[in-house]
């Protein structure tokens, strides 16, 4: 444990609790996409099915549950409890396209040829993916609420605080895990356009809006 | 393949 790899859990841990209250202050999951929340659901559901395997540290199943509880009651307030205020024509990105072929490549490319590592494998290549409905309806509607924003920024720079404690394990302990860091570089990379827009509109207290 | 993933970060 080092303290990117802390900053980073705590970042993400921040931006799921940001998502909840938001929906749950305002009675409204207006501009969220509920379908980047099943692919985050189904990303803890399949990464951390290593629950049942095998035990790290008390922190680690801590979070994994915070992690997969949060995920399942943020799908619930957006299909169930709130799903009159679910923007479904706005949130009109095709998930197949992400699913079948993240599913196909974790086939492809992994690190062992079994029925957990390939799902741990899969889990890892949709979340570097999964924003992109969110992100695909924010340019559709051309705006967003500030605290949405506050979310996505906590969610990007989660990944982002993720790639230097990778870069902290390679040079102190030798550790590198090549499916990852790639994955984790695209993920990144994704929030860059986002990142620009919070610093320059965001943080000077403006409404983050896109040029018609 | 002796030796089981372990994958230690969430």
């Amino acid at each position: 444990m080092n303290i990117f790899r802390l900053t980073g859990d705590l970042s993400h841990l921040a931006a799921i609790i940001i998502l909840l209250l938001k929906i749950w202050k305002s009675r409204s999951c207006a501009g969220i996409s509920g379908k980047s929340q099943i692919l985050f659901a189904l990303v803890f559901t399949t990464r951390y099915l290593d629950l049942f395997t095998s035990f790290i540290s008390l922190y680690n199943t801590c979070m994994k549950l915070i992690y997969i509880g949060c995920a399942y009651a943020t799908v619930y307030l957006i299909y169930a409890k709130f799903r009159a205020t679910y923007d479904g024509n706005h949130d009109s990105f095709r998930v197949e396209f992400l699913v079948v072929p993240v599913g196909g490549l974790s086939v492809l490319i992994n690190h062992d040829f079994s029925p957990l590592e390939i799902l741990w494998t899969f889990s890892i290549y949709l979340e570097s993916v999964a924003i992109l409905p969110q992100l695909f309806m924010i340019s559709k509607t051309g705006e967003a609420e500030t605290i949405t924003t506050h979310y996505l920024f906590c969610l990007g720079l989660y990944r982002a605080l993720y790639l230097f404690n990778w870069i902290w394990r390679f040079y102190f302990e030798g550790f590198f895990d090549m499916i990852a860091i790639v994955a984790g570089v695209v993920q990144t990379v994704l929030y860059c356009d986002f990142f620009y827009l919070y610093v320059t509109k965001v943080l000077k207290g403006k409404k983050l809006s896109l040029p018609a | 393949h002796a030796l089981k993933m372990t994958h230690d970060e969430l």
